[in-house]
């Protein structure tokens, strides 16, 4: 899913 | 990670060595807003909750810790180093905290990713961030002169915000393995992160515009209301 995605950015 | 989320994150790193270079050279912090700065260290605080339980890279872990500490450390100069809080225009500075945060906490409370402490103050730090430029930008409208300094770093700022995007569309039609997956995929386009990524990233289309014109014309950045 995307939200899974963006948790290993800044 | 690509590159655009490489350059992204650089241009992010050198918006904050921009400004820290003009508070520390120049001693001053005219043009800055106190208000966004203090918004940006709540941001880091509430997102990187998770940097001890949960690792990802050793990048990623150095580069949560950088921006925490010079966040932190910009907050500071503008409060209490005695000739940088002297340049402050604090009356002009005068949009308020709670007006952002409060919105914020309440939309995050509604749409968290999951129900705990860590995931709702995850995700109200991708809502703040998304608005918390808005006292600079209210700022920099009142300002007459916006020095150079002061227009490179919210410049930098925002092209950190068009990068990310550029790296959210990447990844999105990259990194799937099912070839038909991205489709269910852009339905969720108007999940937290994006939507915030992309009216983040709207709020600078003025400041851009302007900064554009003015480098065009070689003239000074001036923001007319």
């Amino acid at each position: 899913c995307l939200q899974e995605h963006v948790k290993d950015e800044l | 990670m690509n590159l655009f989320r490489l350059a992204g994150d650089m241009t992010h790193l050198l918006s904050i060595v921009v400004l820290l270079l003009k508070i520390r050279t120049t001693k001053s912090c005219a043009g800055i807003s106190l208000k966004t700065q203090e918004l940006y260290a709540l941001v880091f605080v509430t997102r990187y909750l998770d940097l001890f339980s949960r690792y990802v890279s050793f990048y990623n872990s150095v580069m949560k810790l950088v921006f925490l500490g010079t966040s932190f450390a910009i907050v500071w100069y503008m409060r209490y180093h005695k000739v940088v809080k002297q340049t402050y225009n604090k009356d002009e500075d005068t949009f308020k905290h709670y007006f952002l945060v409060l919105p914020s906490f309440v939309l995050a409370l509604l749409i968290p990713h999951a129900f705990n402490t860590v995931e709702i103050l995850w995700t109200f730090s991708i809502y703040l961030e998304a608005v918390a430029i808005l006292p600079q930008l209210v700022l920099l409208q009142r300002s007459r002169n916006i020095d150079n300094l002061t227009g490179n770093y919210v410049f930098l700022l925002g092209g950190y915000r068009v990068l990310y995007l550029f790296n959210w569309v990447y990844r999105l039609f990259m990194e799937e393995n099912h070839k038909m997956r991205w489709i269910r995929d852009f339905v969720e386009i108007l999940n937290t992160a994006w939507m915030s990524g992309l009216v983040q990233t709207a709020l600078y289309a003025d400041f851009f515009y302007y900064y554009i014109k003015s480098w065009k014309n070689r003239e000074k950045l001036k923001l007319t209301a």
